[in-house]
């Protein structure tokens, strides 16, 4: 058997892309991911191929992940991640974590370093600050993003119904 | 969301999904990204699959999972996605969900019923890694 990656970087609309510079980058991207994944597998495994893929697109800053994720409501970053490994369908993810880019590197500690399956929160930043994966937030949020929260902040009726009722009680709305 | 499904040189399969979620989403709120059988799915002999789009309607299809089913009952991995993408969207519209998927052949495929799913697969031997941004790439 060949070893063989197919990687995706989310599936939307064009709009997610801020001019035609931005959808090339991301493309390029998927490239590289597929040739990270396909490094990895001279050395290890599936699970080494879909970690190493995944990471190369975290750390790149095109994708709605890792160093590139969107903000929610309070206008901070929360990313959830999770990694199976088909021979024995071990599992490990994350959610709700805050404080890292690498966020699939910190669902495979979970799973081969834990008896559980799924931490969130703050547990899960406490494992990141156990193996180095923590950094700070501003790593994560940097202008543009605060720019587009607030321009899609305005129009938060038009995308959610039940939590525009929320976040007028939140007087986040004005 | 971004996600990566391989098949190793030895036939095991593994599937990885990673997110930053929805903007503007209720603090605390959980797609489907890190839960098995809806953000991804691996079973040897079976299929990897990842999924990206609206967590909320891929966690109640519970998609990732219903394309191994599918693949367990002797669907291709081509057809599998298919039928979960078109489940899903008899179910909630269009728009929200794109799958790719691994069989344990390496047969690779993808389906979607959004504008568009960045994808890309390679293998190892082959001169070039193949990228596809619309539907009809």
């Amino acid at each position: 058997v060949k070893a063989t990656i197919a990687v995706h970087g989310g599936a939307g609309s064009l709009g997610y892309f801020v001019n035609e510079e931005h959808r090339q980058r991301y493309l390029n991207g998927l490239v590289n991911a597929v040739r990270a994944g396909l490094e990895a597998a001279k050395r290890g495994n599936a699970l080494d191929m879909v970690v190493e893929a995944v990471t190369s697109m975290e750390l790149d800053g095109s994708y709605d992940a890792g160093k590139g994720s969107v903000l929610n409501l309070y206008g901070e970053v929360e990313q959830d991640a999770g990694v199976m490994w088909g021979k024995d369908l071990s599992v490990g993810a994350v959610a709700s974590v805050k404080h890292v880019i690498n966020a699939i590197r910190l669902a495979r500690l979970v799973m081969e370093r834990t008896d559980h399956v799924l931490i969130t929160g703050e547990g899960a930043e406490e494992l990141a600050r156990q193996f180095g994966l923590w950094v700070p937030s501003t790593e994560l949020i940097n202008e543009s993003k605060i720019n587009r929260y607030k321009s899609l902040l305005r129009n938060l009726r038009s995308r959610y119904e039940k939590n525009t009722d929320l976040a007028r009680r939140l007087g986040l709305l004005g | 969301t971004v996600g990566a499904v391989a098949l190793d040189r030895d036939g095991n399969l593994a599937a990885a999904t990673s997110t930053g979620g929805t903007i503007l989403k209720w603090p605390g709120r959980v797609g489907d990204s890190p839960l098995p059988g809806a953000g991804y799915w691996a079973e040897n002999g079976v299929c990897a699959v990842s999924a990206t789009g609206i967590g909320e309607f891929i966690i109640r299809a519970m998609a990732s999972f219903r394309v191994a089913m599918l693949i367990k009952g002797g669907i291709k991995v081509s057809d599998a996605v298919k039928q979960v993408v078109n489940y899903v969207t008899s179910l909630f519209g269009p728009g929200n969900i794109g799958l790719i998927a691994i069989d344990s052949l390496g047969n690779v495929a993808s389906a979607f019923n959004t504008e568009v799913m960045g994808r890309a697969w390679g293998r190892e031997g082959m001169d070039k890694v193949i990228v596809a941004h619309f539907p009809g790439d």
